[in-house]
């Protein structure tokens, strides 16, 4: 463990707290793609079914346990507890678009060919491209919460920090993947136009309005 | 490559 590593995990669990308290407190799910959160839940459910057969330690189990769990309850929020307040309008990403192909490429380019690297590897094409239907729905939208952009900022700088904490695993512990690091890349850059009005609006205390 | 087999990041 490193602290990129450590600040990523923990910007990651903050996210998820941000978006589960903005959903508790307001009573509402808009402006929050169901969609990514579905694709969430399946990242996290393909790339933990070895939690019951490899144990790494206490914090990864519990951490992989509290993200299983959460994107759930998130996704029940949204299609259950909050429905009436969910968007279905304008969360129209056509995740298709996204399941295959990266289906596909997870069973060409992995590891291993074995059941459990295969998933595993799915899970880490799926998760970086996961957030397209919440940045498609926010340009939808033509603007985004400032709760929800804290949650897509924290969301977005775990894997930038991931991509940081790769660079001292491969100098200090000679640890490379690189369909890890690959697909992080991908996932850090496709927040940067987002990253770019959050620090230029958002903390400048204005809402954030992408081109409808 | 990799080093590990088993993926000890979440």
């Amino acid at each position: 463990m490193n602290i990129f590593r450590l600040v990523g995990d923990m910007s990651h669990l903050l996210a998820i707290i941000i978006l589960l308290m903005k959903m508790w407190k307001s009573r509402s799910v808009a402006g929050i793609s169901g969609k990514s959160q579905i694709l969430f839940a399946i990242v996290f459910t393909t790339r933990y079914l070895d939690l019951f057969t490899s144990f790494v330690s206490i914090y990864n189990t519990s951490m992989k346990v509290f993200f299983i769990g959460t994107s759930y309850v998130t996704v029940y929020f949204i299609y259950q507890h909050f429905k009436p307040t969910y968007d279905s309008n304008h969360d129209t990403f056509r995740v298709e678009f996204l399941i295959v192909p990266v289906g596909g490429l997870a069973f060409l380019v992995n590891h291993e060919f074995s059941l459990l690297e295969i998933l595993w590897t799915f899970s880490i094409y799926l998760e970086s491209v996961a957030i397209l239907p919440q940045l498609f729905m926010v340009s939808k939208t033509g603007e985004a919460e400032s709760i929800t952009s804290h949650y897509l900022f924290a969301l977005g700088s775990y894997r930038a920090l991931y991509l940081l904490n790769w660079i001292y695993r491969y100098y200090f512990e000679g640890f490379f993947d690189l369909i890890a690091v690959v697909a992080g890349c991908v996932q850090t850059i496709l927040y940067c136009d987002f990253f770019y009005l959050y620090i230029t609006k958002v903390l400048k205390g204005k809402k954030i309005s992408l081109p409808a | 490559e990799k080093t590990e087999d088993t993926h000890d990041e979440l």
